[in-house]
């Protein structure tokens, strides 16, 4: 399975609707320190799910939202819509035919309105999160703890203790 | 389950020592399980890179002790590989041979793998094959401008 | 005294509002008590890179932290300067123009008082005075090579 | 009063004699990652007292004599002196004549031996750390928590909470 893009509107500093698209191979985002780099990563932890709106920089999740700039005003929600590629099988009765199997997209939405209200969507469709977590780990997009490495934050392993370190053997059995 | 717990240990053990070394140059290292069941241990570093003797983790530099935590979890990454890798700013500390050894390996796992490295690093955007610029033309707002191939000419500023 | 204490966070606070605003080209910041008496009141800062809006500190970039908590240090060094400043890779998660910036500030800090910059940015070693280069030819031992004046041409890699 | 120059024998990866020569200015310290910058700074600070072996990236103070090398057997002991010079006035009857005045060397030096045994000299005549603390605080070369920059810790005073930041009244007071 492989990620498409992922877009976003009224997601931290990104206001207008962005798209990225994923390449096959290295990606590499540039730009000047406060540009939007970092928030994309946050985009990309939010819309699988991320719960701590600490782990995301903020102080509550409403803090996501696009809170306005010089020349805009702030914004009413936050949208990240994760698209992804699967090779599903069309019919599921086990035959061997090959030419049965297509590479379907999925799309994973995640919003948030001030007010708190907050929805997820699967191929635009409204779901629970727990729908999410368990398409990820039938489809292998399950993220381990290295699967994201945070500005900053690599000397963690190297600086924790022995015991904070045992996920890892966790996450590779 | 004990044994299958002792067997990814051996794996990342093995995987870890393979890329440290890898990572810088020469050198080697290894994990061990602090004392008591597997089921409850904790993971020792023990680093020691090219030249030098045997010591106390803490004391090594902090370039050292990036690489050193990007070898394990690399080691992680290559026994249990995820579709994506994010990387952000992880080549600050590292001077310009460990980066090309890092950037080697990056482009090595990408045959397989999708990465989106965040960098201010000339020489691992340069070696990247797609290149995305975020501008803030309008205070305060990011856009993205795809910028360019691997294989058109790069500025150097 | 509680006067004393007044006196001395008017004043960082004055200082901290200039470096900020030199450092960063534009915007605004800063400094504020935490409530009760000036004599165990905590300092909060309140920090606005140039086109955003006022946040939560939290939420501003790696390099806008860095550059945010250079501005209060430099302030603090501005009021009651030492002989002598030493840096240790400071500049590492800045941008181009932000490292230009810090660059100035130092030189002109550096009219009066000896900086001493750890460095793996080319900008910060062509604009210092003095150059020395550390080498472990020997494996695992230190050696000072003292290398050139900013004078001396610099050869780019 | 200014730094005239450091110099460290012994002292952890610098296992033969070093002296650097301090110019007004700034001085750029470069190199390759582990080549022993960063114990420059260490050095610094143990010629000026430091007494946490933790703060110098250590487990036990001993972990700051050279330990030895792929090609060097290890030290007994460590010395690092620091040489100031500052304008000291030779006649102290409060005379007016100006030549009275002239530049002094002013010599600070700290060892450790691998037996625990510590010596601090000033002008190479041994003495008490007091002595030397004292004998900074006359000249004004204690430094501040702003002094030193430590790498990787640079955005401790964002990160930390308010009442962490007090310290900086106290050291402009
Ligand atoms: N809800 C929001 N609304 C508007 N702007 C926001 C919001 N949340 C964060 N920001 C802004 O986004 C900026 C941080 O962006 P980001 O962390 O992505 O920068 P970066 O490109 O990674 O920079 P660096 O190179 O310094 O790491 C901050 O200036 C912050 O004020
Ligand atoms: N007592 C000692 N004996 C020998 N080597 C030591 C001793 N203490 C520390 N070292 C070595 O010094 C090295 C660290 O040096 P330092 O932190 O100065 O590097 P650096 O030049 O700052 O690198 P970076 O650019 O990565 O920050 C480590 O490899 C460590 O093993
Ligand atoms: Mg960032
Ligand atoms: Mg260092």
């Amino acid at each position: 399975m492989r990620i498409e893009r992922i877009e976003m509107v009224g997601f931290k500093s990104f206001a207008s609707k962005t798209v990225f698209k994923f390449h096959p191979g290295t990606t590499a985002i540039v730009g000047p320190n406060g540009c939007g780099k970092s928030n994309i990563v946050d985009a990309f932890k939010w819309v699988l799910g991320e719960q701590s709106a600490k782990s995301l920089r903020g102080g509550s999740m409403e803090d996501v939202i696009f809170a306005g700039s010089a020349t805009q005003k702030t914004k009413g929600m936050a949208e990240v819509t994760l698209i992804l590629s699967d090779i599903i099988n069309e019919d599921s009765n086990g035959s061997d035919s090959v030419d049965k199997k297509k590479m379907t997209e999925i799309s994973v939405t995640r919003r948030l309105y001030r007010s708190g209200e907050s929805d997820y969507l699967m191929n635009k469709v409204p779901c629970r999160l727990k729908d999410i977590k368990s398409m990820f780990l039938d489809t292998g997009l399950e993220l381990k703890a290295y699967s994201i490495l945070e500005q900053g934050r690599i000397g963690d392993i190297v600086n924790s203790k022995p015991l904070d370190r045992r996920f890892l053997i966790e996450e590779v059995a | 389950t004990k044994s299958r717990l002792e067997e990814a240990f051996e794996l990342l053990n093995e995987k870890f020592k393979e890329v440290f070394t890898m990572l810088f140059g020469k050198g080697r290292a290894e994990l061990q399980l602090t004392e008591g069941s597997i089921l409850d241990a904790g993971i020792e570093i023990v680093a020691q890179p090219p030249g030098k003797r045997l010591q106390n983790m803490m004391l090594l530099s902090g370039g050292e002790k990036a690489l050193t935590a990007l070898s394990l979890l690399f080691a992680g990454f290559m026994i249990k590989p995820t579709p994506l890798c994010l990387l952000d700013e992880v080549d600050a500390p590292l001077d310009e041979s460990n980066t090309d050894r890092f950037i080697y390996l990056l482009r090595e796992l990408a045959k397989s793998i999708q990465f989106i490295t965040i960098t201010h690093n000339r020489r691992t955007m340069e070696a990247a094959d797609y290149i995305y610029g975020i501008t803030m033309e309008e205070p305060g707002s990011s856009k993205v401008v795809s910028m360019h191939l691997a294989d058109a000419p790069v500025s150097t500023s």
